[in-house]
């Protein structure tokens, strides 16, 4: 599904450059359940951002199911983004005028289709906050927002969910929650997800796990549902 | 330091009422180090907004070392908290056009005091952060801006400390290290801290554990260094 090729991304220049992800190479299957992980500040959001065409590389290549991106212009990539790709990202970026059922149902509102409530209500029921439809991001709670953005990553169904540390904030109930929803689509829909985390019980859940440090892989091995 | 008497919180009117906190009563004495543990949506960043006077209480009362916060105007209130406590918040609120070190030593900018920067560079360098106080918090990984923020709160030496979910987005090296800055802090000099938390590690190193469940205080017992 993804072909990430010698993929590097450095910040800045001369003597303050930051090397944030060094010469990367992995392939990533359909269907897979893989978690990045590795201490904080070793390049697991910004290798995430290239992979979710959020960012360009610096150097080498990206495709997503066939289609080289990283050289496109950014009209055409975020359609790519559009069609295939549900982002959580690590601070929510909901929109604070709108309710959570608005802030999920917005890319289908964009695109001019219809059932956008009904679905929106579903999969904030599913993620645990039946009722809270209609607050607005500020009348909510830090986990109750991040439940929002994961309702709001996967009402286009796409083929590839990009989830940024999706259950920091949440207590184990909810974390397991959202996490058996989420294998829940990968078993009967073939969604690949790709986690950015620290939590061991996401780490538990996955079936491979990618070891970051200093912006290099440094393992790629088997998770605790391999 | 604190008493919290009968304190309420209540959004909204009618049938939309949401309870955040009710009628929870409490005494924190001087010194401790205690976590507030429950589900998402339990009340706990409500609780500890009262408590570090970000908010007033519905109803009900709170004072601070002796000085009854509740029924103060804005102004006043303000001063209590700039004097005496330190916030950590669940979505770190960094200043996006400010570095790290400008973040950290604002407070004492504000108040006119002089070695800021010296300050600012030594405590983002007790919480790891060494090289980057030059950085923008759009240049910092969530992580990195969550420890700016912890260095932040920690620049006027405050009384109480109040830190919302300080490690959600940290690994456990990242999150011990801040964890035992903290606990020095307590032990030398008498600082006292309460925790918002789902972090099995910082219930570990609490000595005491508050659970709220529904706004309400349904447990309230010793922690792993009790
Ligand atoms: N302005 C508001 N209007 C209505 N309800 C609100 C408002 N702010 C917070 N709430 C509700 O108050 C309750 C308590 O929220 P709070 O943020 O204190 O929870 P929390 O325990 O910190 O949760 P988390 O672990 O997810 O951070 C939640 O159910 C939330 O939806
Ligand atoms: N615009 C930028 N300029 C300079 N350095 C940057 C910039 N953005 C990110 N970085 C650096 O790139 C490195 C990788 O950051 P990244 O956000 O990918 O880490 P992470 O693994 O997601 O960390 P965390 O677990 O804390 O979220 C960090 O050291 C960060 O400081
Ligand atoms: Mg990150
Ligand atoms: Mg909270």
């Amino acid at each position: 599904l993804c072909e990430i090729n010698n993929v590097t991304k450095t910040y800045g220049e001369g003597a303050a450059q930051v090397h944030a992800v060094k010469d990367v190479t992995l392939t990533i299957e359909a269907g897979e359940f893989t978690a990045f992980v590795g201490p904080s500040g070793s390049g697991k959001t910004t290798l995430l951002n290239q992979v979710g065409c959020l960012d360009k590389p610096t150097s080498g290549s990206i495709s997503i199911d066939g289609v080289g991106t990283s050289g496109l212009g950014d009209k055409a990539l975020s359609q790519v983004r559009g069609d295939k790709i549900g982002f959580i990202f690590q601070s929510y970026n909901l929109i604070p005028v709108l309710t959570a059922a608005e802030n999920v149902e917005l890319a289908l509102t964009l695109a001019k289709e219809s059932g956008g409530r009904a679905r929106a209500v579903e999969l904030l029921n599913e993620v645990g906050l039946e009722g809270l439809a209609d607050r607005r991001p500020n009348q909510l709670s830090g986990g109750q927002q991040q439940r929002v953005a994961v309702a709001r990553a996967l009402v286009k169904r796409p083929a590839l969910v990009i989830a940024d540390e999706p259950t920091a904030n949440l207590d184990s109930a909810s974390g397991t929650q959202i996490l058996n929803l989420m294998r829940e689509l990968n078993a009967k829909h073939g969604v690949t997800f790709l986690f950015s985390t620290h939590d061991p019980m996401v780490m538990e859940h996955a079936r491979r796990i990618v070891v970051l440090r200093d912006g290099e892989v440094i393992e790629d091995r088997a998770g605790g549902e391999a």
